[in-house]
């Protein structure tokens, strides 16, 4: 549901301003949302630095935004309750172009609107748009978009919806605020135009026979396998062996061999753009444990050749034959391969060996803590409201430790929802560290296993700790303060755990089994504790407007050009300024203290200035490149022409 | 995992242990009337 004057469309990256009246954890998650533009399409963001249009971050009340590029500058408000990743994902794409789903021209085949249980005066917020305005990029009707809202949006009754999906089972899906659907991302991309992100280097679930270009290292002693999910016990992870002829992986049979064979496999050569990557897989040594599986890194060795290797990290056998999931941080700048090599560890013989699937290669950090928990459907069952399951111990880069408090049956309120929480843990680096531990931002995502990650959508909830959150029955302790002072003592990681503050209904049981969240039946948990103090401070003021200089090559024949009057005399005579539209070639008119302003219209080849658009201009780059074509045109036939010249005398 | 239970004043909520309110309903409680629950338009329009 797409603007289509592309007037409207932004160029990249997009300037943003952060306000200082923001929250802190506001502001988090809007650079958390840009991470994820950055990571599933080609939408980019910088900075302001005195661009002529700009997004303008506010705290205002409400979450709100302005459709498309105003091509001014304009505000787009993270209030209150409005800080969560999916919401600013929400109204970012209302700024780069977007109306509701809901509001398609053919929605009314796919959504019954109610139209008496609208709150009196509400009914605009369920009017259509006309196809003159708006194209659906030639996509269907989706149910799952982020743009889509709630069947109780706007009702009178807490209980009756205004909007419910035709196909029943639709009506638990719209409205879902996880991520971008797949097809969010997919009209966005259509949108704009692109054919890469900016932080997605390379992901393979080894589907296809081409391995996604990855190549059999030389030297080695036996090759990786291309293997299909088989019998029971030998599935791949991408599809968890329900389809069949479907579903591949590679293997390294280290059954029979000797000791330290190796097989190497190695992706295609990549060229990063930032300093730091992620390898994210999933692997089981189902062999002997005392096989490997190491990670090496083939970078530019300064000449141009990718040979030279760094091992980066060793995953060692053990007696655990699930599949598991690693992530490895990469801090290469040149171009460079990534290589899984199977080693044999020195045993007799097994029956197995090392087997890989759904890799994913990123410019972003790793999550710094990895909490896996198997059997989950199990411990649903067995699992009281009120019970619960602490984490590990994590540490953020700054050596804090953590945890995460998982509520599998909820609590007593909220008996169909797992609750999630975080909670501080006394640590080994606690005697270095500064206490109470303030504008740090926790985040906490429940991860959907998806093998594509542009088409993982998973729900994620963050806040920020500072100095009012209170430890409850105390005069003023900070629940922030060290956990060996305000925490319980716990003999399973033999440190004491703080309060926990967390979400009781971060995601449903019903929602748990949509998706793929329970993948193995394996519930995967990300946690993060970062420091955002450097974000206390960002706002920047507005510079005056520049005029925008794209592509104004024809200037001079823009002052010359006819015109039928100035635009203040047509706009002093009228009631409105703008009706009748002045502008010429589909301008819109823009009404500036009772002034009107034209906003010209552009396409690919041309586009319109002049105070009414009456101009039609070239782009630079095309008229480039139909000057060169003409001289390059020209010199060859003068070269044709005097060999003909010569050859016939 | 050791399944254990935890005094309720142990565990507080980020979300006052709410439901996530979506966009319109987080507007209208806010006191705005915007095009569409969450859309500004500009002024002339």
């Amino acid at each position: 549901n797409g603007l289509r004057n592309e007037f409207y469309r932004w160029k990249f990256p997009v300037p943003y301003i952060l306000g200082d009246d923001l929250e802190l954890n506001a502001k988090g998650v809007i650079l958390e949302a840009f991470e994820m533009f950055r990571l599933k399409s080609c939408v980019d963001f910088k900075p302001y630095e005195g661009e002529s249009t700009y997004i303008r971050f506010l705290k205002d009340d409400g979450c709100w935004s302005m459709v498309g590029d105003q091509q001014t500058g304009q505000n787009l408000s993270i209030g209150l309750r409005c800080d969560y990743k999916a919401i600013v994902e929400h109204e970012i794409l209302h700024a780069m172009g977007f109306y509701h789903e809901q509001s398609r021209t053919d929605r009314d085949d796919y959504v019954t609107i109610w139209w008496d249980e609208i709150l009196s005066g509400h009914t605009h917020n369920f009017v259509k748009y006309d196809d003159k305005l708006i194209s659906d990029l030639n996509t269907p009707y989706d149910y799952e978009s982020v743009m889509h809202y709630e069947p109780f949006s706007f009702n009178k009754n807490q209980s009756i919806p205004t909007i419910t999906a035709k196909i029943p089972a639709f009506n638990d899906i719209i409205g879902q605020r996880l991520d971008f659907s797949s097809m969010d991302l997919e009209r966005l991309n259509r949108m704009y135009n692109c054919t890469s992100t900016h932080t997605l280097l390379d992901q393979c679930a080894f589907e296809f026979p081409n391995i996604c270009g990855m190549v059999q290292g030389p030297g080695d002693d036996a090759d990786w396998v291309h293997k299909k999910s088989s019998l029971a016990g030998q599935e791949d992870h991408t599809l968890v062996g329900r389809c069949k002829d479907a579903g591949s992986f590679m293997y390294f049979d280290t059954g029979s061999g000797k000791a330290e064979d190796t097989a190497l496999l190695e992706s295609r050569i990549l060229y990063p753009k930032r300093t730091q990557q992620c390898l994210h897989f999933f692997y089981k040594i189902s062999g002997s444990p005392s096989d490997k599986l190491v990670i090496w890194v083939r970078k530019d060795n300064g000449t141009g050749a990718v040979n030279k290797l760094v091992k980066v990290k060793t995953f060692q056998g053990d007696n655990d034959q699930n599949w598991k999931i690693a992530h490895v941080t990469l801090n290469v700048q040149e171009k460079f391969r990534y290589v899984f090599q199977g080693l044999r560890g020195n045993h007799n013989s097994s029956s197995g060996g090392i087997v890989i699937d759904d890799v994913t290669l990123t410019e972003t950090p790793c999550p710094s803590a990895v909490w896996l928990i198997r059997n989950f459907s199990r411990l649903l069952q067995t699992s009281v409201s009120g019970s619960v399951i602490f984490s590990p111990r994590f540490y953020s880069s700054e050596g804090y430790g953590y945890g995460i408090t998982l509520y599998p049956r909820g609590t007593s309120s909220y008996p169909n929802y797992c609750r999630i929480a975080f909670h501080l843990c006394s640590g080994e680096n606690d005697e270095a560290l500064k206490w109470p531990v303030e504008n740090r931002q926790a985040i906490v995502t429940v991860l959907d296993q998806h093998p594509d990650i542009r088409s993982r959508m998973s729900p994620s909830r963050s806040f920020t700790t500072d100095r009012s959150q209170i430890m409850p029955g105390t005069n003023g302790t900070s629940m922030w303060d060290k956990p060996s002072l305000v925490g319980k003592f716990d003999p399973s990681c033999n440190c004491n755990r703080s309060l926990d503050w967390g979400w009781s209904t971060f995601i449903s049981h019903k929602m748990l089994r949509q998706r793929n969240f329970l993948k193995n039946d394996d519930l995967i948990i990300f946690a993060e504790f970062k420091d955002l103090t450097y974000l206390k401070h960002t706002e920047v003021p507005v510079k005056l407007a520049q005029p925008s200089a794209r592509g104004l090559i024809l200037e001079r024949q823009r002052r010359s050009a006819q015109n039928t009057g100035p635009l203040e005399a047509w706009s002093s005579n009228m009631g409105d300024a703008c009706d009748p539209n002045p502008c010429q070639n589909d301008g819109v008119c823009v009404n500036v203290k009772g002034k009107a302003s034209c906003r010209c219209a552009s396409g690919h080849t041309f586009f319109y200035t002049g105070e009414r658009c009456q101009v039609a201009q070239v782009y630079g780059n095309t008229l480039g490149m139909i000057i060169g074509g003409t001289a390059g045109t020209i010199v060859l036939i003068i070269v044709i022409v005097s060999m003909l010249t010569r050859s016939s005398m | 995992f050791s399944v254990r239970h935890l005094p309720k004043e142990d565990a507080r909520d980020a979300d006052a242990g709410e439901l996530r309110e979506d966009i319109p309903g987080i507007n209208l409680a806010a006191g705005l009337n915007l095009f569409q629950g969450d859309i500004l338009l500009p002024n002339e329009r």
